[in-house]
């Protein structure tokens, strides 16, 4: 052990194990937490090579084997609760991005959340046990965030009961969506939903793109990798071309809008209904912000403590570098950050299992709520993090800039936050809409609730003079 | 209110205050400029893309001060006197902080004195030295497995060099002392200078 870091920890005036049951959020998740990460970090199937000295097709490769033996474990240790497996997945893949994400956190929850009981009984099971791996193909090469703007569609044909899926332009081509290049043999596809002349507007369908025993594209379905990427070298992030493919009527997902055998089409309780998975993810994001910018903190102190450079006092030994004032100008407030998004995370992931509760009991009335924080706490989390991830790298100098340090890794698996699920200036815009109706409404004598109720206090109510 | 609202800058509780109150002040000018734009016969969407920078910071004030709320909060739940205080630095570290990175919008709305910007300076001064004694025990207690982090400079122990060299010379460059492009291209380049 250095000695320096053995001497920091001797200073400490708190008890790290406390704050570390603090930030599980008690002491049974804790050591729940330690037992999955020792079942992980002690299986030999789970030893992998370093990626660093990897090729992408090498580390797909590696991930695809770890992501399959993950299933197996799964299975044999009887881990069900969903926050426990995705703590496992992020041990197996030492938090990266793995070819079966998708599958896991969009696939089966868009299935949970908007699948008929008939739809479940058809799907899930296969899905469960990985005959159908999934996907979530929304994004397209011209379109991304503005989902009114995509041009995929899907026309109900009465005469045969099926929807004839078209990708009618190359920049409909679907683009990027993880596992849709190489791992997946299904996809919900969202798309322009037309029947009896008319275009309802964006809805979701299971969509088979591969022969379930073969693996070979179906006919009508072109699709393939997108190439290297910014990180995210472990996923086949893909594209995906439709030429008039047709699905059976009972492919659209169909637990909130409806079609008819006859093409009628029965509208949703509330349009929102239908980004639910994205909202989902927007709130599992902030958590995840919080952990890479916790991890980018930790290699950054922890060297800094380590180092030595330089001179305080001239003729004096070269301090730590943490010493720096400046150093810890750059770290400290960036610690503070990491703790506020932890707390943030664990806010936010409570609200949603919250009112996704109100929602499945017929309560709709917080869900503007839901969507309008998700969506701002999604870009203000995940800015901060890119920009302090990259601080924390220059504060580790030239040994920063190795992938040793890791810190290139986390920055790369990142930073595409900014913008999937939602590019960060319009999920700001989607706030701003929220909060200037909220405005709107309290100004017009209407009582707020949540976390906007401040604008309809006066102002002057709640701030006195104090002191200075 | 300018000119009456001044911060504590030692209270949590106040600084919660001054941005909820920043947060109004920018969604109060983002909707003004709606109005403005709407009142020059703009269409709503042209007045709201004429608005849109100021919407994005409505929105961005909005989260910070719920990430400030939030993080207050929390606070009051934690009864360990230790580590109630040593959050609560970082709690006040990150609330000054972001004042001080958008002084300028506290200013404007009145809610913060040219002096008080100097004076949340030198506080974050003392927040660092503070926080300095603390701050391995801070990251140790995230608990990141030396696996998971996978970070040869964030070792739990502390032996970086010994280990950055080792690491190195897993490089598949190194997996032969001479590289084969020697003997391709340098060699057959020399014979030809």
């Amino acid at each position: 052990m250095n000695p320096d870091i053995i001497r920091e920890r001797q200073n400490a005036t708190f008890d790290v194990e406390t704050l570390t049951n603090i930030l599980d959020l008690g002491p049974e998740k804790t050591k729940r937490r330690r037992e999955i990460e020792s079942l992980v970090l002690s299986d030999p199937d789970f030893n992998e090579k370093d990626p660093n000295f990897l090729a992408r097709s090498e580390r797909y490769d590696q991930a695809v084997r770890k992501s399959a033996a993950m299933i197996l474990k799964l299975r044999e240790y009887g881990i069900s609760d969903p926050e426990e497996i995705l703590f496992y997945k992020s041990c197996v893949h030492r938090n990266r991005p793995e070819p079966l994400d998708l599958h896991l956190g969009m696939f089966l929850p868009t299935l949970l959340g908007q699948a008929t009981p008939e739809q479940m009984d058809r799907f899930f099971m296969p899905a469960w046990n990985l005959k159908i791996i999934g996907t979530y193909a929304q994004t397209e090469m011209g379109h991304g965030t503005h989902l009114r703007g995509l041009e995929t569609t899907a026309t109900y044909d009465p005469a045969t009961q099926e929807f004839v899926m078209n990708s009618p332009t190359v920049s409909s081509i679907k683009w990027w969506p993880g596992g849709l290049g190489k791992t997946s043999n299904h996809a919900v596809v969202l798309a322009q939903l037309f029947t009896q002349g008319i275009c309802h507007g964006l809805h979701a369908f299971i969509v088979p793109i591969r022969d379930l025993d073969t693996h070979e594209p179906l006919p009508g379905i072109t699709v393939g990798d997108i190439g290297p990427k910014f990180g995210f070298s472990e996923v086949d992030n893909g594209f995906l071309k439709l030429n008039h493919v047709r699905i059976p009527r009972e492919n659209m997902l169909m637990k909130y809008a409806k079609v008819d055998l006859d093409g009628t089409y029965v509208k949703p309780p509330s349009d929102k209904l239908m980004y639910g998975t994205m909202v989902f993810i927007r709130s599992l994001i902030v958590g995840e912000s919080a952990r890479a910018l916790a991890k980018s903190c930790t290699i950054a102190i922890r060297y800094s403590v380590v180092r030595h450079q330089s001179e305080i006092q001239p003729g004096e030994p070269e301090p730590q570098i943490l010493d720096f004032q400046t150093q810890q100008d750059k770290l400290f407030p960036l610690l503070a950050m990491a703790y506020a998004f932890t707390f943030m995370g664990q806010y936010i992931r409570e609200t949603y299992q919250r009112i996704t509760g109100d929602i499945s009991m017929g309560d709709f009335s917080e869900m503007p709520e839901l969507h309008a924080l998700s969506a701002g706490l999604k870009a203000f989390t995940t800015w901060a993090v890119s920009s302090a991830i990259e601080v924390c790298r220059m504060a580790c100098g030239g040994h920063g800039y190795s992938r040793s340090s890791a810190l290139p890794d986390i920055y790369v698996d990142i930073t595409p936050n900014c913008t999937y699920e939602g590019e960060n200036t319009v999920m700001m815009l989607q706030t701003a809409r929220y909060l200037v109706k909220s405005y709107q409404q309290a100004k017009a004598g209407q009582r707020l609730s949540g976390t906007v109720s401040y604008l309809g206090e006066a102002r002057q109510q709640r701030l006195q003079p104090q002191p200075m | 209110a300018a000119g009456q609202t001044v911060v504590d800058i030692s209270d949590l509780a106040s600084l919660v205050d001054v941005y909820k109150l920043r947060a109004m002040s920018l969604v109060e000018l983002a909707a003004n400029s709606i109005q403005e734009e709407l009142g020059k016969r703009k269409s709503h969407a042209h007045a709201w893309n004429n608005s849109a920078i100021d919407l994005v910071r409505a929105s961005d004030a909005h989260c910070h001060y719920v990430v400030v709320k939030v993080f207050t909060e929390k606070l009051g739940q934690i009864s360990d006197p230790a580590i109630h205080s040593v959050l609560s630095t970082l709690a006040q570290l990150y609330a000054l902080r972001g004042i001080k990175q958008n002084s300028g919008d506290f200013m404007l709305a009145g809610l913060l004195k040219g002096s008080q910007v100097l004076q949340i300076s030198a506080r974050i001064k003392e927040l660092l030295s503070q926080l300095r004694p603390n701050a391995v025990a801070l990251v140790d207690s995230f608990d990141f497995n030396d696996k998971s982090l996978n970070s040869v400079l964030g070792r739990y122990d502390g032996n970086v060099y010994e280990n950055l060299f080792e690491w190195a010379r897993k490089s598949p460059l190194n997996a032969t002392e001479v590289h084969e492009s020697f003997h391709k291209y340098l060699k057959p380049l020399r014979s030809k200078l």
